[in-house]
């Protein structure tokens, strides 16, 4: 919609609006329009559509920069992976979808039953063990978290299993006992296997505001979390807050969900996540 | 944060003689980086700044009452400017309406919604509240997509010694309409029809919510939303609406730190009252709107 135009302020301020209602947030659409700006006042920048390229880059950059190459999911021995996240985010069927992944690349994976609290969750993540056709290890309902979870990576190892993905209950950020439970499992599954978990995801839900930041940060205070999902990202929602989250905290996408079935999850694209902003 | 950006507001304010328009323009672009931080969608909060600037420049000198001589006390230019604000947020807000309409022998509410927003939960706590006002809900386990779904429907009705009507292989339109219409025989005077998560881009799935509605025609259609929602709220809220005229909404999730602006921008799209707002996990966790709590948190 923007091309063949002259650049002039109306064009930074569209692009600013593009950004604002993509959840980018206020500061880090400053940042980045900052950046376009010293580029436009050098003269580099000589039609809209580079203008609108030279955003794109610098959103790039700031996806792409956290150091921290692939996932540690591969090589010798068992790896624990730990997914946490706020209430409804879409963990569970994440690690439905994750375990069709792995299972695609020739892993074998075993789930964990960690959600012991809510309605029905144990039964839900069941049927996901069902349709990956892999073992879960459960828990009485209101069993300890942490114990249901031991036991799950013990079983791996009884079964020479690859991957270990554990459920945990959604909880807001918020609630100082729930966040310290997270520590509790975390300090668990390293008991349970030297050096697990080996990936800690946050699920971030893509219809998600400027609270993600808040997420972000008062998880990795509970637990070293190492990367993210993005979900939802099939609906309207954009996510863009994630821009704003990588630059501060480091942290890299490592998926997004597109919705709701057993293929629905691909790697992170930072390319393809900055041309959908702009889509 | 929030209150850092009405702070500074006020602070700029404070050492000025009386609003101007430069001065409240200044004023104002703190609170738009304040409200966009607290996720009310773009063009709402224009809508909003223009309505505060029109009554801070409007408005005469705002009077805060009489000195000990009769002479009138006038409200420094910072606090008149965020009272104003404040002002204008709890009147979006309003006014207050959490009624629930119901038809008899058998009422009905209908809870839509995006993804993992709280619906059945929510449907739990209406029950909860519903059976304290001495009613008798029929839960409805309309989503028969999502695994488990119907599972947890039924451990909340246990919770609550409340009945669940479910049928297996039955489409969500006539089982809305089967229940509501077996509702009187077992014995239940409120079905409450909790429908499965839905993008409101998914036509089939929208029209499925739109073939509920007909089938039933139900006296409170509820959009469920998370209070953390950020400028989605405005696209979403708005298919919804048009798609099945919303009575009312229920923000979610508020027992968590998410500023909450989402509201501001469903009811600005809407029109329509916010009647309920989660607080909690727990059934009981639910209470009836009321203004003064969300604009606070919206402005901190
Ligand atoms: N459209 C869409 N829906 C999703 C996606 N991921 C999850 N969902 C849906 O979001 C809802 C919540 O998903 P869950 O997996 O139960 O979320 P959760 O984080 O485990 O929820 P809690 O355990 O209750 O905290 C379900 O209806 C899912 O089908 C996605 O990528 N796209
Ligand atoms: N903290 C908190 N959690 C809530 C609240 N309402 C719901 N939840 C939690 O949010 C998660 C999702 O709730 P559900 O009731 O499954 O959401 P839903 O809208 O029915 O999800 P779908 O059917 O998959 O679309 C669960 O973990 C609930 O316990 C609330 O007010 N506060
Ligand atoms: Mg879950
Ligand atoms: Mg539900």
């Amino acid at each position: 919609a923007l091309a063949g135009k002259t650049i002039d302020e109306g064009i930074l301020d569209e692009l600013e609006a593009v950004l604002f209602t993509s959840d980018v947030g206020a500061r880090t659409a400053e940042r980045l329009l900052e950046a376009v700006k010293s580029k436009l006042k050098a003269g580099e920048l000589s039609d809209v559509a580079k203008v609108q390229a030279a955003l794109k880059a610098e959103i790039v950059d700031i996806l792409d920069g956290p150091s921290h190459g692939p996932a540690n999911l591969d090589g010798d021995g068992l790896r624990v992976v730990m997914i946490v996240g706020v209430n409804g985010a879409g963990k569970t069927t994440s690690i439905g979808k994750l375990t069709h992944r792995l299972k695609g690349q020739g892993k074998t994976v075993l789930l964990g039953a960690g959600d012991t609290f809510r309605a029905a969750a144990t039964e839900q993540l069941e049927i996901w063990a069902e349709r990956n056709e892999c073992p879960i290890v459960k828990g009485a309902e209101g069993a300890d978290p942490a114990s249901v979870l031991y036991d799950a990576v013990t079983a791996a190892q009884s079964q020479n299993v690859d991957v270990v993905l554990c459920d945990t209950a959604g909880r807001l950020h918020t609630k100082v006992n729930l966040m310290e439970e997270l520590s509790k499992v975390h300090r668990v599954l390293g008991k349970a296997q030297e050096g697990a978990p080996h990936e800690v995801w946050l699920v971030l839900d893509a219809t998600v505001g400027q609270n993600a930041i808040q997420q972000a940060k008062q998880f990795s205070e509970a637990v070293p979390v190492t990367g993210i999902v993005l979900t939802k990202l099939d609906g309207t929602a954009k996510g863009g807050v994630v821009i704003g989250l990588c630059a501060e905290m480091n942290i890299p996408v490592r998926y997004i969900g597109v919705g709701e079935q057993l293929s629905d999850l691909r790697p992170f694209s930072a390319a393809g996540f900055a041309d959908a902003l702009f889509g | 944060t929030v209150s850092k950006g009405f702070k500074s507001a006020r602070n700029y304010l404070s050492g000025q003689s009386e609003l101007t328009e430069k001065n409240t323009e200044e004023a104002l672009r703190e609170v738009r980086l304040a409200l966009l931080e607290a996720d009310v969608e773009f063009s709402v909060v224009k809508g909003f700044l223009a309505r505060v600037k029109e009554k801070a420049l409007g408005a005469t000198r705002a009077v805060a009452g009489k000195d000990k001589q009769g002479q009138k006390l006038k409200v420094g230019p910072a606090d008149h400017f965020i009272k104003i604000c404040y002002d204008e947020l709890e009147a979006l807000m309003g006014p207050v309406d959490t009624s629930i309409r119901l038809s008899k022998p058998v009422g009905s509410i209908m809870m839509v919604g995006l993804q993992g927003t709280g619906k059945t939960t929510t449907t739990g706590k209406l029950a909860a509240y519903l059976q304290k006002k001495n009613h008798r809900p029929l839960l409805v386990a309309a989503d028969i997509y999502r695994p488990a779904a119907i599972e947890q429907l039924k451990v909340l009705g246990n919770q609550l010694g409340c009945k669940v009507y479910t049928e297996d292989g039955v489409a969500p339109p006539e089982l809305c309409k089967r229940a509501h219409q077996k509702a009187k025989e077992m014995q239940c005077d409120v079905v409450i029809f909790d429908t499965a998560g839905r993008l409101s881009i998914d036509d089939a799935l929208m029209e499925e919510l739109e073939a509920i509605k007909t089938h039933t025609k139900p006296d409170n259609i509820f959009l469920v939303a998370d209070a953390m929602m950020g400028q989605d709220a405005v696209r979403t809220a708005m298919e919804f609406d048009q798609r099945l005229s919303i009575d009312g909404f229920i923000m979610t999730k508020l027992d968590g730190d998410a500023r909450g602006g989402a509201a501001l921008s469903i009811k600005e799209i809407t029109g329509q009252p916010i009647k309920f707002l989660g607080m909690g996990e727990q059934l009981d966790k639910l209470e009836e709107f009321r203004p003064d709590g969300l604009a606070s948190r919206i402005l901190g």
